[in-house]
């Protein structure tokens, strides 16, 4: 089964063209693997990106120096993922 | 009883099918379940039909769960069924528009990636065929659509998340359904339920071309969102730009709840809520669809 130890997700509200052309070239950036769940399309909604463990300094370095604010909404993604498995198989015991 | 079922919960493909065939046997008068084809590792499609009778009626298509890992698309799409099931007979409405038309549910349009995400990787997204000539796997079920295939926003790497495939309809869930809508002949609105944006989109997703309908489809709804956002990075190959070419009106896709904090692995109790919320705009179009017959 797959991990994810250690990845984030961070968001990033666009706030110009400039960044969402910034954001599309890290899209073609296959050496980190990024994962884009809302791809940057528009300064008016937010770009979330999972970022693997292993990429996580390179990834944060690129924003920093072109100026991109950005948040981390998911600090640990296996964390999130072990407690929803978790749940689901409280629920499967419930109703079994 | 579907009563027992917990709505509030995510589950696996078996369960899911389990609970169609339960809901079937509850409502039988208004629910049968219709064999689509297999997918590519041969699981079964399943559509859930709600009719009161008739032969090829005017219809409603709702698919969730195109893409794998957006499971709160695939719960909404349980919950709405149960829904529809329930209030047939108890909500005026509901009952006129099922007295005059048949609503037709995919619930699990990516069956192999679906249950992919519960065994072995929970990011899946794609299908699950295998690409001659590549390691990578599966294709994206929304760009393989015949609209505008190969176009911006997808890719012709078999490693993308975005891959649209050898071909329009190569993948044989998205060939399922265009048999099944295209044999059927009298959809009059097709609506794809994908996670998360909180966004309804309109046609189209590939080109800058103008919309026919787009007053007509734009006016009526509360979530208004404009085309042109969506022409900086466009989506050809998608379902619901393939309906609307092949004349379904009402074409319609929903990117369900954003809480800003989970994306695709939005909590379990945040599916009753987001299902809730969905079924007053899906309501909302399908009365639309009923009192405006084309």
């Amino acid at each position: 089964e797959r991990v994810f130890i250690g990845d984030q997700v961070i968001r990033v509200n666009v706030q110009s063209e400039e960044q969402i052309q910034l954001l599309q070239a890290l899209e073609n950036q296959q050496e980190w693997e990024l994962d884009f769940w809302l791809h940057p399309v528009s300064t008016e909604l937010p770009v979330d990106i999972r970022v693997p463990h292993s990429s996580v300094s390179s990834v944060t370095e690129y924003l920093i120096a072109h100026n991109i604010h950005y948040s981390v909404i998911i600090n640990n993604l296996q964390e999130l993922l072990d407690e929803e498995k978790a749940e689901m198989e409280e629920n499967q015991m419930n109703e079994f | 009883s579907t009563r027992s079922f917990n709505f509030g919960a995510y589950h696996r493909l078996e369960t899911i099918y389990s609970w169609m065939d339960t809901l079937v046997a509850q409502y039988p008068k208004l629910v049968t379940k219709q064999d689509i084809g297999r997918s590519y590792e041969n699981r079964p499609m399943y559509v859930l039909k709600f009719s009161t009778g008739g032969n090829k009626r005017p219809a409603i298509w709702i698919d969730t769960g195109i893409h794998s890992r957006e499971w709160v698309s695939q719960a909404t799409g349980v919950w709405t069924a149960n829904k529809i099931a329930t209030d047939y007979g108890t909500d005026a409405s509901l009952t006129s528009l099922l007295n005059t038309m048949d609503i037709y549910m995919l619930l699990l349009a990516n069956p192999d990636g679906y249950a992919y995400t519960h065994s072995n990787d929970r990011m899946w997204r794609k299908t699950r065929s295998k690409n001659p000539g590549s390691v990578c796997i599966g294709v994206d079920p929304n760009r393989n659509w015949d609209a505008g295939f190969g176009g911006p926003g997808a890719s012709n790497n078999p490693c993308s998340e975005s891959y649209h495939g050898p071909s329009a309809h190569s993948e044989i869930e998205v060939k399922n359904v265009v048999n099944l809508i295209e044999s059927h002949g009298n959809f009059k609105s097709f609506i794809s339920v994908h996670a998360y944006s909180q966004l309804l989109m309109y046609p189209y997703g590939y080109s800058c071309g103008s919309v026919p309908h787009q007053p007509e489809l734009v006016r009526k709804e509360k979530h208004t969102v404009e085309s042109h956002l969506f022409l900086s990075d466009p989506a050809s190959g998608g379902s619901i730009d393939w309906s609307y070419n092949l004349g379904i009106k009402y074409s319609f896709a929903f990117e369900l709840r954003d809480t800003g904090r989970y994306g695709f692995i939005l909590p379990a109790n945040q599916i009753i809520p987001t299902a809730t919320e969905t079924w007053l705009a899906l309501k909302h179009i399908m009365e639309y669809v009923r009192d405006h017959p084309y």
